[in-house]
């Protein structure tokens, strides 16, 4: 079953 | 000090209203070029990103950077004592502990004025890169809308899918399946009901309508959204609002089989 991404791993903390 | 009169009260209702599901607290970051917000929802799969341009206010004044740490629950609270069509004026000190909110009527017979208490919120800042779109497609935010709430009925997430044909968006839940496409529709006399679809690569992403149930919140401040993919990168959900002002949306896709 499909799981959900994560937005921090495809953008970067400043 | 910060000074931000806009025109109609109506723009920041929206926006209170379109983030404030997925965001409970967050910076409204003032500088000269307008003010600004990022903040990521709790489970961190979504993201909105909002600016509203210093040409967007009149006038504008912002000498220095300022973070208006704000509860949005209380912001909104303040903002229904604000007729859709008043003047809203933002006013804050260089360090403040309050944002000041006046709202004038139109003929300027009766002024409102609160003082929202701010907070401190320490948020982390996402780096969002610059992205060349494989698909973007342009279409009128209340068929998006329109299309997110039907398919939510079915399942828990869409899959967005972009090739020659057009954009479809398909569903599949316990009850049976659903699937809309849109073909590219140009209207001179209407182009808020134009549908573009521009296309350097196919692209299948899924998504979990929840969220793009959210996003939506949004359709009143835009009539078109702009949906922008690529594999394996987050999407892009862009209400354009007058004078380059914006809200953006980004949600992670989900990943594996």
């Amino acid at each position: 079953k499909a799981g959900q991404g994560n937005i921090t791993s495809f953008f970067k903390k400043q | 000090m910060l000074e931000a009169r806009l025109e109609q009260a109506a723009l920041l209702k929206k926006v209170v209203d379109a983030i404030k599901e997925l965001v409970q607290e967050c910076n409204f970051d003032c500088n000269d070029s307008g003010i600004g917000l990022q903040a990521m929802d709790n489970s961190h799969v979504a993201l909105v990103s909002m600016f509203l341009k210093s040409e967007s206010f009149s006038p504008f004044r912002c000498d220095r950077n300022i973070a208006l740490g704000i509860n949005l629950n209380a912001l909104q609270k303040v903002l229904r004592a604000a007729q859709n069509e008043d003047i809203l004026t933002l006013k804050a000190e260089d360090a403040p502990d309050v944002v000041n909110l006046v709202f004038e009527n139109a003929t300027a017979d009766r002024i409102s004025e609160y003082d929202l208490k701010l907070m401190d919120i320490d948020q982390e800042h996402l780096g969002i890169p610059d992205t060349d779109y494989a698909a973007q497609i342009s279409m009128p935010s209340s068929e998006f809308q329109r299309i997110t709430r039907d398919l939510s009925a079915i399942s828990e997430s869409v899959t967005i899918e972009c090739n020659k044909e057009g954009v479809s968006f398909a569903c599949e839940g316990d009850i049976g399946k659903g699937n809309i496409k849109l073909r590219q529709y140009t209207n001179v006399d209407k182009p808020a009901e134009n549908v573009e679809v521009n296309m350097t690569e196919p692209v299948a992403l899924t998504f979990a309508l929840k969220y793009l149930g959210n996003f939506c919140k949004a359709s009143g401040l835009s009539e078109q959204v702009r949906l922008c993919l690529s594999n394996e990168v987050p999407l892009m959900v862009e209400y354009a609002l007058a004078n380059n002002s914006y809200i953006r949306f980004y949600l992670a896709p989900k990943i594996g089989d």
